[in-house]
């Protein structure tokens, strides 16, 4: 494992905890899309799907079962929780699952390694990661008042798709025949979905103002 | 034939 691919990990993980320590602490997930979260709750379950029968590290099975716990863990907060479950944006919150989620589900059919049920929901989680986050940003889009710890969260998971381009770059260079395309290209689209919140957010940074992104 | 070291990443 190389510096890069860690590195992405870890700030996979710090968007993580950020949205919990939000959600746990400040008893609030206002400013978060439901619709993202059932989205990546998805993209993990369909991914892990090996987590029994394909063992790789200590390391591989502990953080998949991390991302599989937080991830379900937030969509209950979000809506089940009875205090949290009152800032949900809901009006703002419109993103419809199934546009994402079908067309991710037939290209996976359509443009897959190997036509295996499991092959198939691992690539099918690659498609639906790459565009999980758009819920996400079409919220903050709407959202006037955009505050630190969501900002962050968004940062953290930008931060983590850019840190696995690197990765890649790397793995190409020192891995014998190390090709993905599939992983590679849906990658390579999600990263750049952050593209625009990157600009405002290190903008708001750099004047110190408040984020917020134009309509 | 194909290489699934893309399974060893999260």
């Amino acid at each position: 494992m190389n510096i890069f691919r860690f590195s992405g990990d870890m700030t996979h993980l710090m968007s993580v905890l950020v949205l919990l320590l939000k959600i746990h602490t400040i008893k609030s997930c206002a400013g978060i899309s439901l619709k993202t979260q059932e989205l990546y709750a998805l993209v993990f379950l369909a991914r892990y799907l090996d987590i029994v029968t394909n063992f790789i590290s200590l390391y591989n099975t502990i953080m998949k079962l991390i991302f599989l716990g937080s991830s379900f863990m937030i969509v209950w907060y979000i809506r089940r929780h009875r205090i949290v479950r009152r800032s949900y944006d809901k009006e703002h919150d419109t993103f419809r699952h199934l546009f994402l989620v079908l067309p991710c589900f037939i290209l996976a059919l359509l443009i897959n390694e190997r036509s295996a049920f499991k092959e198939i929901m691992w690539t099918f989680s690659l498609y639906l990661e790459a565009v999980a986050i758009l819920p996400q940003l079409v919220l903050l889009q709407r959202t006037k008042n955009i505050d630190n710890l969501t900002g962050q969260y968004v940062f953290f998971l930008g931060a983590y798709r850019a840190l696995y381009i690197c990765n890649w770059i790397y793995r190409y260079f020192t891995e014998p025949h190390y090709v993905h395309w599939i992983t590679w290209i849906s990658g390579l689209v999600q990263t750049l979905l952050y593209a625009d919140f990157f600009y405002y957010y290190f903008n708001s940074w750099k004047n110190n103002v408040k984020l917020q992104l134009p309509a | 034939c194909f290489q699934y070291n893309a399974k060893d990443e999260l």
